[in-house]
């Protein structure tokens, strides 16, 4: 019996020159915590959605990580989120795009795929949709991080000095 | 971003994604995390979720021609998911994606200096990595 899972926090690492040891150590245990939030579901023979699912919660609940808690500003100095769920077998799938307020965007797109007709649902009528169905949600303080908004006032004044895109990964994709 | 694809016992696989997108992003803009074939896939042959510079996961439809090479194309996983990867990097689109094929074997390229990754399978030892290592 195999089983097994992957997982990203994403591509905007740290430099590597700007990574202290501590640092690091801490995005290595917020990536076990979610590898092993998905190992728990799989091990229990339970199926690979539950288990991505799981995963990706816990990478969600970790304000290191560009998603739902730790999720960057838009230019506006908004929250817009985005999130997909697909199962292979029958080709299921949910998601949800340009929305703020659910806890779990990944639990909003289950909700699109399992208790709605459509595949993606977008803004005010995904955020309505979500409340209907019970998702759970969190006011706009919880996603707040000191660190995201103060990169997002850095990549701002950049813009007011340059329009060239001189941002590495780390400053581009959070 | 962040992202989890798995294989559970039964052999069935899933992908999941989910993102607060690109600092600074235009109000609306929305990446490839939502649009299927792009930023998020899963089929019988293969699971994946992408992380980067959306706009050019999109435009090629990374997910979907990693999945259509290991369908139609009979690449192995790991071979469509770096040749992807690769090639979009050649374009300038930064990132990486995590994937994972019906027999549970999985590929995590990327194309920039890093991506804060993990893996684990029936041995339950967790595996994590950020730099190239």
């Amino acid at each position: 019996m195999r089983y097994s899972l992957a997982i990203h926090g994403g591509a905007g690492v740290r430099r590597r020159e700007a990574m202290t040891a501590e640092a690091a150590a801490e995005f290595r245990a917020g990536l076990r915590t979610a590898l092993l939030a998905g190992y728990r579901v799989l091990q229990s023979g339970g199926p690979a959605l539950d288990a991505v699912t799981a995963a990706v919660m816990a990478l969600e609940d970790d304000p290191q990580f560009n998603a739902a808690r730790g999720a960057v500003y838009t230019s506006a100095g908004t929250h817009e989120m985005d999130a997909a769920v697909m199962e292979g077998s029958t080709r299921a799938a949910g998601a949800v795009a340009g929305i703020a307020g659910p806890r779990n965007p990944v639990l909003a797109a289950r909700a699109v795929m399992e208790r709605s007709e459509h595949v993606l649902l977008i803004g005010e009528g995904a955020i309505s949709f979500c409340r209907e169905q019970g998702v759970a949600f969190e006011d706009p303080t919880y996603f707040h991080t000191e660190w995201r908004w103060k990169a997002l006032q850095e990549e701002l004044e950049r813009r007011r000095l340059t329009a060239e895109d001189t941002r590495d990964d780390a400053a581009r994709h959070g | 971003t962040v992202g989890a694809v798995a294989r559970d016992a039964a052999g069935k696989l899933a992908a999941a994604t989910s993102t607060g997108g690109m600092t600074g992003k235009a109000p609306g803009r929305v990446g490839d995390t939502a649009v299927l074939g792009a930023g998020t896939w899963a089929d019988e042959n293969c699971a994946i979720s992408a992380t980067g510079h959306g706009e050019f996961f999109m435009r090629y439809a990374a997910a979907h021609d990693i999945a259509s090479r290991v369908r139609i194309g009979g690449e192995s996983l790991a071979t469509a998911a770096e040749q992807v990867v690769a090639a979009l990097g050649a374009l300038g689109g930064s990132g990486g994606l995590i994937a994972v094929d019906a027999a549970g074997e999985v590929a995590l390229p990327f194309n920039g200096s890093g991506m804060y990754r993990g893996l684990i399978g029936v041995d339950g030892v967790a595996l994590t990595g950020i730099y190239r290592e």
